[in-house]
């Protein structure tokens, strides 16, 4: 495992700890798209199904319970514990035009056609588009509270990361693997807009505003 | 060699 992998790992990690510990210590999920940590959650069930018929490392087997954990921790925070807080009217972009043709795509372009591959395939797929409903709402409300977008530039850095991983992946072992390359890529790409807001003005102690 | 992405990373 390289530097670029590990730090990616833990962007992720501490993206999703930033999220549950913003709802839990604000006893408030506003601001917060309950349907992409629906789709998040969707995404490491789907991805992380060989969890017990494939065994990698202690490492790689934590950081999947971990992920699945806190992703339906999340998801229970915000549909259950506070639904008070939440969102229903600003968060609305419909998900079933992520799900459906990931889930297309998936069957058509796979390394194999086998069940657990198809679903590996459709997590990814589906990963790289998953943060839409969030971003949506957040240019639906036209704000962000500074520690939303902490969480969203840790969760936009994490596959960036990747991308230099797999970059060191390709030039070092000759490994790569074009579905996870391509969709890692737009993943990456969906952030950028915000990445420029987030280091144009939350960095500099503004609070991320989009301009009327 | 490809397609081993899913067996050890996350």
């Amino acid at each position: 495992m390289n530097v670029f992998r590990f730090l990616g790992d833990l962007s992720h990690l501490v993206a999703i700890v930033i999220l549950l510990l913003k709802i839990w210590k604000t006893r408030s999920c506003s601001g917060i798209s309950g349907r992409s940590q629906i789709l998040f959650a969707i995404v490491f069930t789907t991805r992380y199904l060989d969890l017990f018929s494939n065994f990698i490392s202690v490492y790689n087997t934590s950081m999947k319970i971990v992920y699945i954990t806190c992703s339906y921790a999340t998801v229970y925070l915000i549909y259950g514990k506070f639904k008070a807080t939440y969102d229903f009217n600003h968060d609305t972009f419909r998900i079933e035009f992520l799900l459906v043709p990931s889930a297309i795509l998936a069957f058509l372009v796979n390394h194999d056609f086998s069940p657990l591959e198809i679903l590996w395939t459709f997590s990814i797929y589906l990963e790289s588009v998953a943060i839409l409903p969030q971003l949506f709402l957040v240019s639906k409300t036209g704000e962000a509270e500074t520690i939303t977008s902490h969480y969203l530039f840790a969760l936009g850095s994490y596959r960036l990361l990747y991308l230099l991983n797999w970059l060191w992946r390709y030039f070092s072992q000759g490994f790569y693997d074009l579905i996870a390359l391509l969709s890692g890529i737009l993943q990456t790409v969906l952030y950028c807009d915000f990445f420029y807001l987030y280091i144009s003005k939350v960095l500099k102690g503004k609070k991320l505003s989009l301009p009327a | 060699q490809v397609a081993d992405t899913k067996k050890d990373e996350l």
